[in-house]
């Protein structure tokens, strides 16, 4: 369902040519587990923007379904984006505004959903925050954030969820209770794609891609 | 050299009231390396910040080498954190305006040094950020953000380093490196808390303070 060919994403510094991406090939099937580790810089966040659509490619293609996303209009990206894909950010990305449940809510918001607050309510307490909804980022622990934005990537229950080093700031207990949950979508079919450093968790999934250098080795 | 008592810190939320510290004694001798555990929300920042003179507890005292620093002037306190503290904070705290290298000069120029500029360059190759100097925060992955947190950390040559999470977004070789310099600078008498998540850091260090609902146990 998720198909990348020979990705290329390269940043500029000044004269400075940085080969983020330098032709990554890979395939991910309907309804896999597959964790993505390598070495802290090697281009791991740069794909999963890239498959999340939340980022284009210099060269290659990212194709979703067998269909080649660049082909996409802006509108029809963004709702690929909103109701397909659940995406946990590395750095949590919270709105420090709003509230742990005005932020579990907005997807569903965007969505033009009736009932988002009972289903945020719901996500919160899944991940053990029920406690916490009316904090804002600012009142939470560092693993705190990492929950809500835990609880956001589910919340609109897509079909495809990204998630960039999703227990890094969780204890063991908490990063377990994580992955059972990922187990549990898992075994209902979502495609779940997880980068991570932690050895526990890369072998707890079927597969597992490896990127040094910006390539799939 | 670091000693608290009793130790509270309350936060309220509306009505609510939450005892994030819950009356925490402790005592940390100069040269240990300790490590501080818990579950997600348990309080470790909290007390990192108190014990890093970042913030007051209501009530209870902190003592660095038997003085009460709640005795201290604004001024004096500053240069305690600027002088005598190193710390990693668990979100980075990196100014985004800044490069990686103008991020580690930083500690150093306030505190008067001349030489700022060639130290900064050398904690970040320490780290193995050499190539990566005059990149912002937003041209950074997440290993390498908290890399240059932990250089800045460790620039002023501290007394006392105080490390929250300082690798939850690194591979275990960057991971192992880092606790590498830490077992150095140990070596060479400095005093070292680190919060953790991991187990093998843990177990990394004579001691351990195991914290749970603001307390210790
Ligand atoms: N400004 C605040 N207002 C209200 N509650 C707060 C505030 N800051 C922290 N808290 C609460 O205090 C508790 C302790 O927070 P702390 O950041 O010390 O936890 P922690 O042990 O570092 O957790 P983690 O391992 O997730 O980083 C948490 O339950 C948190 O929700
Ligand atoms: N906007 C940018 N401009 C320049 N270089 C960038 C930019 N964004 C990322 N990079 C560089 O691209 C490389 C890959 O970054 P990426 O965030 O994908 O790494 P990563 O594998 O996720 O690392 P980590 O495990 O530390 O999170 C890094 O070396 C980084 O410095
Ligand atoms: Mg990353
Ligand atoms: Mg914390």
């Amino acid at each position: 369902v998720i198909r990348g060919e020979n990705l290329v994403k390269i940043y500029w510094l000044g004269e400075n040519m940085i080969r983020a991406l330098d032709g990554v090939d890979f395939e991910i099937c309907a309804g896999e587990k597959v964790a993505i580790t390598g070495p802290s810089g090697s281009g791991k966040s740069t794909l999963m923007h890239i498959i999340g659509c939340l980022d284009l490619p210099d060269s290659g293609r990212l194709l979703l379904g067998g269909e080649d996303v660049s082909t996409y209009s802006e509108n029809r990206l963004a709702s690929v984006r909103n109701r397909r894909i659940g995406f946990v950010f590395q750095s949590f990305n919270l709105l420090p505004r709003l509230t742990a449940l005005e932020n579990v809510e907005l997807p569903l918001l965007y969505a033009g959903n009736h009932d988002a607050k009972d289903r945020a309510r719901q996500a919160l307490e899944t991940v053990g925050l029920g406690h916490r909804l009316h904090h804002e980022p600012a009142q939470l622990s560092g693993g705190q954030h990492q929950r809500v934005a835990i609880a956001r990537a589910l919340v609109t229950n897509p079909d495809i969820i990204l998630a960039d080093e999703p227990t890094g700031n969780l204890d063991s207990r908490a990063g377990e209770e994580v992955m059972a949950l990922f187990d549990t979508l898992n075994a209902h079919g979502r495609t779940i794609v997880i980068v991570t450093h932690e050895q526990l968790v890369a072998q707890h999934c079927p597969r597992q891609l490896h990127i040094h250098d910006g390539k799939i080795r």
